[in-house]
């Protein structure tokens, strides 16, 4: 069964005062970088079979029993995320599962790269939550042609056209779901904007 | 028509339409407001003198307490919207940035792009960011000790032990892990960072960081390879390009260490995401 021992184990390497200060020769430095993407990879499987349980309406204490499967985003920050980028279907909707492991509740912004702008994002109890989109710009798609393929041996062809931002609450150690999926024809009142640019001189 | 003011909140920042620079902060909830410049430069690393200490993982040694600036002028473009207005900026080939100001928060968020770092010239380099202030700061800031409580610093200066100062920039730099700040009789001016760095505050009312760093030279304290990590694809390489970002809030003098406390753990503990896809009517 999936466990967090590799994580552990590169947590534990990773401590050496040359991980920690960047003193390492650099073949070390890959041995540190190599043990924590193992561990990262082994934790979010974990934490995808953890969040699939928790939203299964059918488990009764029984985590076989869910049917999602989830998965995360390690280069998000890069606009690499195919489950996000992916086409939605009529009738189907992207899931966002946002887990907040402090013991506050809070409010943050999620930014995730799609290729449509013509979606609704909606909380758990149906509402439309207000979202904003921005194109892609030019030094993150560079990135994303240069670390997708340097780091996941992906050629990646395809950069994703726009970020959408919304709003997530998120109560104390716990979790919060958002629906988004492709309005058929889009409403006046849908609460999604495309930004606006200026250039000035 | 000189200033190009962003923010759909509270917080506002002013830039300049001519240079591109950021001029101002502006809280409308506090009214703290204080003139902000920030630029980003790097100092050439020291590949040794009479002295043969070079600059390299250890070792941080530039030749000269100037640093070079990236760009004195930027382009920018600025993106307006309903919860986030961005500024994006690009000062090199090789250094951008998107500065953020969410509806919501009343810091802002600066993510910076730097990399790859040329050094076809021969010369390494060692980037950082630098925020000038309006602030008169009497050689005193304050950096987190591993995360955990701020402590006083005070340039030039060691409280356990007479100090002859050598290096003037590298001598008053400190490890920064959550962040850096400064205060005057009015405000104080913070800096959070999503990572470990060095920083210091070398002229009053300034704060800068250590974003990232690419060298030619090895220090020779142990490690025997100069500071040069590289990305490959297929038969090329190139210098590493980092991304990440930090936050900068405005506040009365007093009133900052909650946004620090608060703000810290949330950029550490970030939400969990998980992505799947479900029919829409059986979704719970």
């Amino acid at each position: 069964s999936p466990n967090t021992d590799g994580l552990g184990d590169a947590l534990g390497i990773a401590q050496h005062h040359d991980a920690v200060t960047g003193t390492a020769k650099q073949h070390t430095t890959n041995d540190y970088a190599k043990r924590l993407a193992i561990g990262a990879t082994e934790a979010e499987i974990v934490v995808d079979s953890a969040l699939s349980c928790l939203l299964s309406s059918e488990t009764n204490g029984n985590c076989t029993a869910s049917k999602s499967t989830f998965s995360q985003c390690q280069l998000l920050n890069i606009s690499f995320c195919p489950p996000t980028e992916e086409d939605i279907p009529q009738g189907k909707s992207l899931v966002v599962v946002a887990y907040n492991p402090l013991s506050w509740s809070r409010t943050d912004m999620i930014r995730i790269p799609v290729n449509n702008d013509n979606l609704v994002v909606k909380d758990s109890t149906g509402n439309v939550v207000e979202s904003q989109y921005l194109e892609v710009d030019t030094v993150t798609a560079k990135l994303r042609k240069v670390y997708v393929e340097a780091y996941t041996g992906i050629s990646d062809k395809h950069a994703a056209k726009y970020w959408l931002i919304f709003p997530a609450s998120v109560p104390p150690l716990g979790w919060n779901t958002y629906f988004i999926s492709k309005e058929a024809e889009k409403a006046g009142n849908i609460d999604s904007y495309v930004s606006a640019a200026d250039q000035p001189t | 028509e000189e200033t190009i003011e962003i923010g759909p909140g509270n917080l506002k920042l002013s830039f300049s339409s001519t240079s591109g620079q950021l001029k101002r902060m502006f809280n409308a909830k506090t009214g703290v407001d204080i003139p902000v410049q920030q630029s980003y430069l790097w100092y050439s690393s020291s590949t040794g003198d009479s002295d043969g200490q070079a600059s390299g993982a250890y070792i941080f040694r530039p030749t000269g307490s100037t640093p070079s600036v990236a760009s004195r002028s930027v382009p920018l473009k600025i993106i307006r919207g309903h919860l986030v207005d961005e500024v994006h900026q690009q000062f090199s080939p090789w250094i951008s940035q998107i500065i953020r100001v969410y509806k919501h928060q009343e810091h802002a968020e600066f993510e910076f792009t730097v990399g790859p770092i040329p050094v076809d010239d021969s010369i390494g380099k060692e980037v950082i960011t630098r925020l000038t202030a309006n602030m008169a700061t009497d050689k005193v800031f304050y950096t987190d000790s591993n995360a955990r409580d701020f402590i006083k610093r005070i340039r030039d200066y060691r409280a356990d032990w007479p100090l002859t100062v050598t290096q003037p920039v590298a001598g008053n730099y400190y490890p920064i892990n959550l962040g850096i700040y400064m205060e005057d009789r009015n405000s104080e001016f913070s800096v959070l960072v999503d990572r470990a760095t060095g920083g210091s505050s070398i002229k009053d009312g300034e704060i800068e960081l250590m974003l990232h760093r690419r060298m030619l030279n090895d220090d020779s304290r142990g490690v025997g390879e100069p500071l040069d990590e590289l990305v490959c694809l297929n038969v090329t390489c190139e210098g590493l390009t980092v991304r990440g970002n930090y936050y900068v809030s405005i506040n009365k003098r007093g009133a900052g260490a909650q946004w620090r406390r608060t703000a810290g753990q949330e950029i550490y503990s970030p939400l969990i995401l998980a992505f799947s896809h479900e029919d829409s009517e059986k979704w719970k």
